[in-house]
């Protein structure tokens, strides 16, 4: 048996991935416009733009600290992820700390996560 | 009828991190 059960398979290569248009892609076929548009259809989620600022060793062994500053207000948030983990960058596609990892975990293709990427992300549309 | 074989379909926005801030600056 192998202990690769926790891994997260939606970042399989060849995984399905349904955009809010309905459309079906494999993940490794995504673009910055699915993401952009999906936000679009979907009601109560917009995407942000967060910029890589900083990457540390995590207090988790394993693991490392990603900072970002997200969206328009600027705001700092820190995540724990473990270094195979794929973020999408904006015109770039699937990167991570660690592509070597990610491509023998996942077999997805990386592009090598640096500070001043900026990644898509999401968030709760404000109601105004 | 053919039983429709089982595929797992992952909605996109599992594919990107949440990113709310905790707090403002």
């Amino acid at each position: 048996a192998h202990s690769q059960s926790h891994l997260p398979s939606h970042f399989m290569k060849g995984a399905i991935i349904q955009l809010a248009t309905g459309e079906l892609k494999r993940v490794e076929d995504l673009q910055t416009q699915d993401f952009v548009r999906s936000a679009e259809v979907s009601g109560g989620l917009k995407i942000d733009s967060s910029t890589v600022v900083d990457i540390q060793e995590s207090p988790w062994q394993g693991f490392v600290t990603l900072h970002f500053v997200v969206g328009e207000q600027q705001s700092k948030v820190s995540i724990d992820v473990p270094p195979e983990h794929p973020f999408f960058v904006y015109g770039q596609g699937w990167s991570s700390c660690s592509p070597e990892r990610t491509n023998r975990l996942f077999s997805l293709s990386c592009h090598r996560l640096q500070v001043g990427d900026v990644c898509i992300s999401i968030s709760l549309q404000s109601l105004n | 009828n053919v039983e429709p074989r089982s595929v797992a379909v992952f909605p996109w926005h599992s594919l990107v991190p949440f990113l709310a801030p905790s707090q403002p600056d």
